[in-house]
């Protein structure tokens, strides 16, 4: 079974149609292994995205170089991930 | 008296959904049946649960889950199945509904990619088919119908997740449908649900040009929308594909509005709580719910307006 851990997902807000660009540039680098869950549209439109840890440095370091605010809106996946798990398995029992 | 026990308010295994619609047509033999349109890629069932009071109506097609890890579609489905089949008799919007109407609901539409979400890789999306010449699996099924296949908005990498596929249709989880759609030949509405965003959405997603019935599908959105919104103020952005996501070429509403039913529309339900595609499993019932109050006026619309 994959893991997630260390993934973040980011919550990014481009402010214009340039900083979409860059975004867009970002989801073309495949080596990153970044997961748009919610894709650049127009500007002021939340972004989110899935980085995995290995990644993660290279996309912030992109993001702050690019003027591009971002928070994080999922600390580690795994975690939200695990307590799913759990709360499966629990049902099952049930 | 029913007495399966199933938690509706829970995600379930692929087998325990399918053990739930076979309870389904066993507890309302005379309204609902099980029928198989065709076989995944790795050969599981491509089971639909039709709603029909007899005789060879029009119809409207529901399908849930083609993006294997958004659960939370999968999982309305099946209770939307249930509410279909306990309120015929009791609601008469429903009962008007299903006696000038049948419904076909097909609560996993990626079978493959669903097991394959529970058992190795949570956020699979696409189909599990075997790309020759890539080391990399699967296709973006809702990227794979014949409705601008290739064009903006899919990927012709194999390794992306939104990946086209080899060609239209390619994969048989589509293929199923498209044939099942075309062999019906009566089907008045298409509707998809997805999950993230929280949108309605109707044609076109291939290309940005207004389509001949903006204004009804328009008002008709705005006022589904609206019904959703009204249980527990989850907020709907509404509007075709093209314009209130990204261009999307080969995806399955295109497809079917192109192919003459007129009714087609896409959902994107909840995500509340910046949950993503973790939707906790106590958001399932709620989701459902207002869900279907949005499902509930474009059907009967549909039922009122036949064309």
């Amino acid at each position: 079974r994959e893991t997630f851990v260390g993934h973040q997902v980011l919550e990014i807000i481009p402010r214009n149609e340039e900083q979409i660009q860059n975004l867009e540039q970002l989801e073309a680098q495949d080596h990153l292994e970044i997961d748009f869950w919610r894709s650049p549209t127009v500007p002021e439109q939340t972004v989110h995205v899935r980085i995995p840890f290995s990644s993660l440095q290279d996309v912030k370091i992109f993001l702050e170089s690019q003027g591009i605010a971002y928070s994080v809106m999922i600390k580690d996946l795994q975690v939200l991930l695990d307590e799913e798990n759990e709360e499966m398995l629990m049902n099952q029992r049930q | 008296e029913r007495s399966s026990g199933f938690n509706f308010g829970a995600y379930h295994s692929l087998d325990e959904i399918f053990q739930e619609m076979d309870q389904l047509a066993a507890a309302y033999p005379t309204l609902v049946s099980k029928l198989q349109i065709g076989s995944s890629f790795e050969n599981r069932p491509m089971n639909v649960l039709k709603f029909s009071t007899g005789g060879n109506k029009p119809a409207i097609w529901l399908d849930a889950g083609i993006h294997s890890r958004e659960w939370v579609t999968q999982a309305t489905a099946l209770w939307t199945a249930n509410k279909i089949a306990s309120d015929y008799g009791k609601d008469p919007s429903i009962t008007s509904l299903l006696d000038t109407m049948d419904i076909f609901l097909l609560p996993v539409t990626n079978p493959d990619g669903y097991v394959f979400s529970q058992t190795k890789n949570r956020m699979w999306r696409k189909t599990r088919s075997k790309i020759p010449g890539s080391l990399c699996f699967g296709v973006d099924p809702n990227r794979n119908w014949d409705a601008g296949f290739g064009g903006p908005g899919a990927s012709n990498n194999p390794c992306s997740d939104s990946y086209h596929g080899p060609s239209a249709n390619s994969e048989v989880e589509v293929q199923s449908i498209v044939e099942f759609i075309k062999s019906h030949g009566n089907i008045k509405a298409f509707i998809t649900l997805h999950s993230y965003s929280q949108l309605l959405m109707y044609p076109y997603g291939y290309k940005c040009t207004k389509l001949d019935d903006f204004d009804e599908l328009n008002i008709l959105a705005n006022s589904a929308a609206q019904a959703l919104t009204s249980l527990y103020g989850t907020n709907y952005k509404v509007g075709p594909i093209c314009s209130i996501i990204y261009q999307a070429s080969g995806g399955s509403i295109d497809w079917s509005y192109d192919y003459g039913i007129k009714y087609s529309f896409a959902f994107e339900l909840r995500d509340t709580g910046l949950h993503g595609f973790l939707l906790p499993a106590n958001q399932i019932i709620p989701t459902a719910e207002e869900t279907w109050l949005g499902l509930k006026t474009i059907m009967e619309h549909v039922r009122d307006h036949p064309y």
